[in-house]
């Protein structure tokens, strides 16, 4: 039951991929 | 003390935070997780719940004060005592650290991972094998920690373990199989220690550990 | 008082949020954000730094006592003064709750929209569109919670407006040009009087409000 409540959660999924390419943008950014 | 009432939908690990908090503080939680007190996907949508909670999210608490929070880490601080929230300037940042911890580092990679072995998302294999990773880093940078430490902050429990272990608990129930635990023995021993405390116990029952990784649910 | 060195790359908004809260408290903050000092990209991942900051992200403080600390929002919250934290059990709480909603509910959406515009990530028009329907979502909360609010938690400033302010700079930076934003004058209104604060203007410097929405930067 609480499965079908758990898929209705809002979840950043994609937050790895944000980390990385703001990660990757400062690093050049910064030399 | 805060006594009131928290809505939810059952078996919500966002609101076993402020239900284990509570058993250490003494304050007097009402659950509202079933009808008639509450229906998830109804009652958070009508006005008069909007009104108090504009998110219309859950965990939501009300005090018999009416006071209104929602949020689940910031019900937890408030139903927590003042040992849970970190008795020195120093240990209450440290307990944030871990709160923000958890949200930032765990629950995305968690998610990803154990919601297609849950039939509740669909199954990529690139984002799990990537979810796998961080979740194996977040372990390893938990197990230093906990090398020298019996809990995350300070010499007692604090709001960080509880935070953190109901963070972890869908990937320790679910996909974290002997051997992929077993290289994490300080992580495993502090989860283990923290569970079985009576007032974890009295929110969370038994917790059985995942003895097979569970593969997605086609 | 809580003295010491934040690392950081330079601009960066989660530095941002305890360096004005530094501003506010009186803490002697200095910035490690370029050589010799700090290197983004090559310090954060030398064993000494690692061994202090785990995660080797920024911001990262360490007092003059020694005292270390990652997350941004442990940091804000460590440098703050009693008041910015909110002082009373309830006031704390909402603080709390306001720097939880900033971060789940706003960083994700405001990423979505504006990183493509900064060349940061690839435009998607899907993934754009339903950000900007969740930041007018985020605006809309905020606005009625401003309706009779000079700011977000009891009658003065806090970190709940440090940090949501914070979190919303590259928006109204970036994208939200004045026909998104004339439907939300009261968090307009808050907004601006927040970045007109001294202490606020001693980091941010003059924030220009977008007059134009950037598209994204092929």
């Amino acid at each position: 039951m609480s499965t079908e409540y758990l898929s209705q959660e809002k979840i950043w999924f994609d937050k790895y991929r944000y980390d990385d390419a703001e990660r990757q943008y400062y690093e050049q950014m910064n030399g | 003390m805060a006594n009131g009432t928290l809505y939810t939908y059952p078996d919500n690990w966002r609101a076993f935070k402020p239900l284990i908090a509570a058993q250490y503080s003494g304050a007097k939680i009402k659950v509202a997780s079933s009808p008639p007190q509450f229906h998830f996907g109804q009652t958070n949508k009508t006005p008069e719940f909007l009104q108090k909670f504009p998110l219309g999210k859950v965990p939501a608490f009300q005090g018999d004060d009416g006071f209104c929070l929602f949020e689940s880490n910031a019900i937890a601080h408030y139903l927590s005592s003042e040992a849970l929230r970190g008795s020195t300037k120093e240990a209450a940042a440290q307990v944030l650290q871990w709160v923000s911890f958890a949200d930032s580092e765990i629950v995305p990679p968690a998610s990803t991972w154990v919601f297609p072995t849950l039939g509740i998302m669909q199954y990529n294999k690139q984002a799990t094998e990537h979810a796998k990773e961080e979740v194996r880093k977040v372990l390893s940078v938990l197990n230093e920690h906990l090398q020298s430490r019996t809990f995350l902050v300070g010499e007692r429990l604090t709001l960080a373990d509880i935070t953190v272990v109901c963070s972890l608990l869908w990937l320790y129930k679910q996909v974290l199989e002997p051997s992929f635990r077993q290289s994490f023995l300080n992580t495993n021993r502090w989860f283990i220690t923290c569970i079985n405390q009576p007032q974890f116990k009295a929110v969370l029952g038994e917790v059985k550990l995942c003895e097979k990784m569970a593969q997605f649910d086609a």
